[in-house]
């Protein structure tokens, strides 16, 4: 199983877009799909019309010891959530004091054998429990990234912090890549952007770093009304508007991830 | 001096760019502007080209006895700001057992009198003890919307979060309203939105809760790429791009808010 946490602390850069479209795409392709949503916002939830409801969800998880298997809502077809709800922000201080907080999530998740080929992993807008539970619990990191100016700045922190969770808690630990999200080509600002990330991730070849293999993803996904307006009636791209730009690019990113060699 | 808080836990609404250009529209008009960047992205002092640097910031303010006077830097014309840097998430865990804990900014802030007209803090996305400190220290907020499906999801949060404060420890909190940002007008999608919130505030009207007065502000603030582009020269719109829509739209909101009976 491929396993991936889909994070950015910066605000509103498409990761619960990404997250749920991406799922979506790989399921489109006949993989099997298990997405988590680890941020008390609960818009993966959200996306696909579901409700945490009375079950076990996220929350649930990662303070009691429900298992994995009663808290997997289906999404779309083989499309599998573990839902959240507000009181996931409750998680943040009960974990506080837990040894090792942040590996429970990869210590519950651990049950799961061949399931599943791909989990994907929701997370908040922060640096917090929540977000190095993720970073834990997988393999590989994917970075979407809005094309603006405020959204490179907290690049460099995001790195340090995969960094320093694979020395002391996850050597396996990689940066997959960075996808440009709501891109609006032609922009100028578009090709700094571009130019600066390809900049940095080719002065890291061959380092000893998490991300000396990141590549900064052909694909980018085009800004596109109808990837905001999907989440509202409860739906994918795929269901919603299949012949859109949203379903096109989100599926060439799957294809793409697909092939990357990446360590079994 | 008028308060306000601009927040809204949903990441990359608008926050930093309206609490920006709001300021920087009021100092346009020749008032004296506060601004606070309250986030430890430190988005806000970036805008502007600054750096906290080794001089006392928001978390020093927050956590030690500094003079507010020692934290200010200049802008722009009119407009200064108390810078933030990274170390402001420290603060959080730093206040967690201080007695009033969400007071400290209202005190700290207790000694100016009338050097400013306006005072506008930004916040981070997520209800925190930085985002508390903001509440309780204004008496208007500001609700930078983004006419979107999962934008409108915490709202409900947002409200309830404030009326606590209103009821426990800022009792002149209200909600001035919310403004819609990077607006697409045309969409079938801000349509929607635009709707849902008059009707909700239609509603509250003359109830007793925070938000009787809130108002959906006729200006819209329309997407325009020079307001993503203007922070990486560390200006305002109004110095990098004043005949733009952009300008146009926040000069059209300062007038809007001065416009507005509050309590003095
Ligand atoms: N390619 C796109 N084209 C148009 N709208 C998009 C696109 N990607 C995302 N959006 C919209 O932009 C907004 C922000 O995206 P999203 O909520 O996925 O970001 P996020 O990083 O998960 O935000 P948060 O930091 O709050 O978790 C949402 O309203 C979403 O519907
Ligand atoms: N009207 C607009 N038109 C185009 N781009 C905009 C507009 N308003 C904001 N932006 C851009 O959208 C992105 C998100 O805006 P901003 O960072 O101000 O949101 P925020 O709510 O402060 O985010 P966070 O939750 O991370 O603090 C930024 O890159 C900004 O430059
Ligand atoms: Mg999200
Ligand atoms: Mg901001």
């Amino acid at each position: 199983m491929r396993r991936i946490a889909i994070t950015n602390q910066k605000g509103g850069v498409g990761k619960t877009t990404t997250c749920a479209n991406l799922g979506a795409a790989l399921s489109q392709r006949g993989q099997r799909v298990l997405l988590i949503d680890l941020d008390p916002q609960a818009h993966l939830t959200t996306y696909f019309g579901l409700d945490a409801g009375a079950g076990p969800g996220a929350y649930e998880l990662l303070t009691e010891q429900p298992s994995v298997f009663e808290t997997l809502l289906k999404a779309e077809q083989n499309l599998t959530i573990i839902p959240s709800r507000l009181d996931l922000a409750a998680a943040e201080n009960e974990l506080i004091n837990t040894p090792g907080r942040e590996s429970v999530l990869r210590d519950r998740l651990a049950v799961l054998s061949d399931e599943y080929d791909w989990l994907l992993i929701d997370c908040p807008p922060a640096f917090n429990i929540l977000t190095l539970n993720a970073l834990s619990a997988v393999d590989e990191v994917l970075v979407p990234l809005q094309p603006h100016f405020l959204g490179l700045q907290g690049v460099g922190r995001l790195l340090e912090t995969v960094s320093l969770v694979q020395q002391r808690i996850n050597p396996s630990l990689c940066v997959r890549g960075f996808v440009l999200c709501m891109n609006e080509s032609g922009t100028r600002l578009a090709g700094e952007v571009i130019a600066d990330v390809r900049k940095f991730l080719d002065e890291a070849r061959g380092q000893d770093v998490p991300w000396r293999d990141a590549r900064l993803f052909d694909t980018r996904i085009r800004r596109n009304i109808k990837l905001a307006e999907c989440p509202s009636y409860g739906q994918s791209i795929f269901t919603y508007a299949p012949k859109s730009h949203g379903a096109e690019d989100y599926l060439a990113l799957a294809d793409e991830l697909m092939r990357l060699p990446h360590e079994a």
